[in-house]
């Protein structure tokens, strides 16, 4: 158990590396053992430098550099372990728009392993769903749920067949 | 491995029998503040075997039974049903489609199901151990969470690393 | 010291109330003494109830809603003792269009006596400036601020002028 | 009495010096993710006598110091002037215009001064408290922050009504 969650924490370190510097379009980050010598027990350490800066406590950084080095950190897992399905409940909201673009590259490129639920405020992100359920209380208090999928559906066959042209 | 359907009455603000035929690829949810948006992820965890109603955003088990609203009466019984479509046969069982329910009685009394045969909680929370899915994992990322891996003491972190590695 | 913040928590009591109910267009909201024999001491009680639901836990309330009711609690100090200036950092981010809009409303009846430096990624909120400053970082890690004012300023001056014809 | 300019030079991102002028009316900042909008709330709360580096998302005063970038070298102070325009005197000083000046070397030297005289950290504290303005004033809401007023316990609460009752 010991050996299986050194040589996991290390996969997932190697991912966290590639994956920030993708998210960030630069900088560096990393993830350690605060006690090597205690691997079953010991915290766990995070550093996180967006691009241009310096490297300093990660306390330091903006809501959204917070929210973006977390969701590398998300998905440096979901690498390792992906997930059948996954639901994430509005990860977009303090993201500015390039941001929110880059995180929903990073999202794409994990669709092939896991279906994914994605709550959102934001039009961008929408745009990338396959489906999409609105919800709504026409009474109050009583949620209902309308599914918006045939125009998205059929707005996707129209631009198929547009650029075939 | 697929998530194919989920069913909800009488959990939360969804007072009305709702179900979502969930599509391949990315589905997303949208609606305004209160809507219910986040009240289907709390299904989700409840369904798959959540037992700690603070994670549900309830001070006890009986607050995610529909309390009615003020001009509809409460419930009785909160029930959630989600259903898998297993066509690689992952899943320690010999059906194709696995549908899992859950209930809970204003009595307190509580029902768990797979394909309309009662089992315990356990035999739910055990049915999805290798798939990685689970009521707690890091798969289902709850609103305004996401920042507690970076903003947690190194030791809480811990905690969701053993989870995946 | 105790009558007088008796005499105070009575008025921002009375506030909330009018502020909850105006921001969410109806409901109820209260805040009380958990030990009204104790005033020096006691904590404090917040009910919360957006238009058409139940009186329930305040946990239960979206992420939204959450945000929505502590702005009017904020107000509702602000209307007893209203401060000069005041600084308020992204407290649009959690709220639909529509909530937006109305905290907007909210926030120019105060106009008149406070200066407000709001920060904020929402369109929407920008359209209620009467200045800009734009913050970017030319240079990685270095910040440099933008003062969008003239055109602003211009684009209001056009519209007056066209407003008049 | 109205807040008229904030100079910053040195303080966290704000390697050079920037000046904001600030207008009569409501003021909107806005910026991409991390370009360092909240640097100015935490500037503005510094200025005014914030003691605990936690407050500023720092775990030492000395990290609010321009800590340089790929680029640029760390500086060796970090200024922040506030200038408040007080044509009521309802300050205690005999100038319509007030400039509060605070500084921190890299040494750990502290100056504080009010239009060019230097004073102490408690003059510029009290200077304030008659208008409501200070550090921790419930007017100055920082990033993430407003949630708290909702989900805190009832005791904390209290801290924050007996700032304004
Ligand atoms: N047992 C219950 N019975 C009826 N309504 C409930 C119950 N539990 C929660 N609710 C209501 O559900 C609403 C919260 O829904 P939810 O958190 O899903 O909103 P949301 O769509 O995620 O909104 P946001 O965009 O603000 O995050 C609250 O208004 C709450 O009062
Ligand atoms: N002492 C310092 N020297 C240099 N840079 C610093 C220093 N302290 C903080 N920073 C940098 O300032 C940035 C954070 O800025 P800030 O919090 O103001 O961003 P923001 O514009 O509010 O972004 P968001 O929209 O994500 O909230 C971080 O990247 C951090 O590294
Ligand atoms: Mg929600
Ligand atoms: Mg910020």
């Amino acid at each position: 158990a010991k050996d299986q969650f050194a040589e996991n924490f290390e996969k997932i370190r190697q991912n966290f590396r590639e994956i920030f510097t993708l998210l960030f379009g630069g900088g560096k980050a990393d993830i350690s053992l605060i006690d090597e010598n205690d691997i079953l027990e010991s915290g766990i350490e995070i550093m996180a430098k967006p691009p241009g800066k310096k490297n300093q406590t990660i306390s330091l950084l903006s809501g959204g550099e917070k929210a973006l080095s977390s969701i590398a950190l998300l998905f440096s897992i979901f690498k390792l372990k992906p997930s059948f399905f996954s639901v994430l409940d509005e990860l977009d909201a303090p993201l500015d728009e390039s941001n929110i673009l880059r995180f929903l590259d990073l999202l794409k490129s994990f669709t092939d392993k896991t279906q994914f639920l994605i709550i959102t405020h934001s039009k961008t992100t929408l745009k990338i769903a396959d489906f999409i359920f609105g919800i709504t209380m026409q009474t109050p208090g009583l949620s209902t749920t309308v599914s918006v999928n045939l125009q998205k559906k059929e707005r996707k066959e129209k631009k198929k067949s547009a650029d075939k042209k | 491995m697929r998530l194919k359907r989920i069913e909800i009455l009488g959990f939360k603000s969804f007072g009305e029998k709702t179900v979502f035929e969930i599509n391949d690829g990315t589905t997303a949810i949208v609606g305004p503040n209160g809507c219910g948006k986040s009240n289907v992820v709390d299904a989700i965890r409840w369904v798959l075997g959540e037992q700690s109603p603070s994670k549900l955003r309830g001070s006890n088990m009986q607050d995610i039974i529909f309390n009615g609203t003020t001009s509809l009466k409460p419930l009785g019984m909160a029930e959630v049903s989600i259903t898998i479509e297993d066509t690689e046969n992952k899943l320690p069982l010999d059906y194709i489609d696995i549908r899992i329910t859950r209930r809970l009685f204003r009595t307190g009394e509580s029902q768990y199901l797979i394909n309309k045969k009662q089992c315990r909680l356990k035999d739910i929370q055990e049915l999805f151990m290798d798939t990685g899915m689970s009521n707690d994992s890091y798969a289902i990322m709850a609103q305004g969470k996401i920042d507690q891996l970076l903003t947690s003491k190194p030791e809480d972190r811990r905690v969701f690393f053993e989870e995946a590695a």
